[in-house]
């Protein structure tokens, strides 16, 4: 799988979208 | 990169050759198995991997006796609630949980012995209209349930001693979770699938609703079994019970699904297909294998990451099968494959 596919990838995607994420 | 692979046909004519059976149990008093699994059960110090199998009315459980025998240690009668499902809770040892009801889930029961005395209980979890419950590791337990219009998503801390330590709340989604997947190797991360076809993602200290990403309306009531997150990706194993069969994928049974959570965007890798000629699936999945009962009576086993059919185990005289289940906490692969007569074969993959 590939970014142009998917998008950018972030390795620490699971923190970041907690930190963007209403809680 | 890698793109979806369409399912290559089956080997020619799988067989049931890669599945040995290893020992097989009958419970003479039982013509109702509806589900059947397995548990570390601790007893005078020892800790040994048993057989549970269950009735509409009652739980057993089987030890392992010499000469691949099984042999009944106790049985847990039920009341009038039909029980629905076992509910395996991974790295738990003496301890079996239950799903009861009649079309839908009401009620989740754990069945025990008790440290104190000895004597095998039964306590009750959760009441409710349950849609879906998983148990998580760590003695953890999630559920969704619907109250009037409102979905609670909740997760359950349980006790040795089969009470509930603690609970807390995840953020529902607006479509009914279907069913829940733990995301291996990330001890707070959480999928689940609604019954509109998409994937959601949690965070479990938090209770945070992280995402929500579409399936696709090709796969209608799709149900994910395993995650895993790798290279920034989130891989999703999910089951199609209602897609329709398609010419360049035949009949479509399991996908491996790559997603992207910061995009949402998301791509097949790998694609498994029912056998010609078979319809129909009710699947588990374990590791990179899945298995699935067919309409025809008969149990398809796939590797995933091959997309391919690598045994089918034919209905035999006694009738079809009914049930198909990987054993959990085994070193090996071992599937329980179960007849509605109550029996039910361990087979070594």
């Amino acid at each position: 799988c590939s970014e142009s596919d998917l998008g950018p990838i972030s390795l620490n995607w699971f923190e970041e979208l907690s930190a963007e994420a209403p809680s | 990169d890698v793109a979806e692979q369409p399912a290559p046909a089956p080997l020619d004519g799988p067989t049931e050759e890669s599945l040995q059976l290893v020992s097989q149990l009958k419970d003479c008093l039982s013509s109702c198995a509806v589900d059947v699994s397995t548990v570390w059960w601790e007893a005078a110090g020892s800790r040994e991997l048993c057989v549970v199998t269950a009735c509409e009315s009652s739980v057993s459980l089987w030890k392992p006796l010499a000469s691949d025998c099984w042999g009944k240690a106790h049985t847990w009668q039920l009341g009038e609630v039909p029980v629905i499902q076992l509910v395996p809770l991974p790295d738990t040892c003496s301890l079996v949980c239950i799903a009861l009801g009649e079309l839908e889930i009401t009620e989740i029961r754990l069945l025990l012995c008790s440290s104190e005395d000895d004597s095998f209980r039964q306590s009750l979890v959760k009441t409710g209209t349950i849609e879906a419950v998983l148990g998580l590791k760590d003695r953890r337990l999630v559920s969704s349930s619907r109250a009037l219009q409102e979905q609670q998503v909740e997760v359950v801390w349980l006790s040795e001693t089969g009470g509930s330590k603690d609970r807390q709340t995840l953020m529902p989604p607006e479509e009914t979770v279907l069913a829940f997947a733990e995301v291996e190797g990330m001890r707070d991360a959480l999928v689940g699938t609604t019954a509109v076809n998409s994937v959601v993602v949690w965070n479990l200290k938090t209770g945070q609703l992280l995402r929500k990403m579409h399936v696709g309306y090709s796969y209608p009531a799709s149900v994910c079994h395993r995650a895993y997150s790798d290279s920034g990706l989130l891989f999703v194993v999910l089951s199609h019970p209602h897609a329709k069969e398609s010419k360049s994928y035949g009949n479509p049974a399991f996908r491996l699904v790559a997603f992207n959570p910061k995009t949402a965007r998301s791509m097949g890798v790998m694609f498994s297909s029912l056998p010609p000629g078979h319809a129909g699936r009710q699947g588990d999945v374990t590791d990179t294998s899945a298995a699935a009962v067919l309409t025809s009576g008969a149990i398809a086993v796939w590797d995933l990451l091959l997309g391919r059919c690598t045994a089918l185990l034919p209905p035999g005289p006694a009738g079809g099968w009914a049930l198909a289940r990987w054993a959990t906490a085994t070193a090996t692969a071992c599937l329980l494959a179960g007849r509605r007569d109550g029996t039910v074969c361990l087979y070594r993959y």
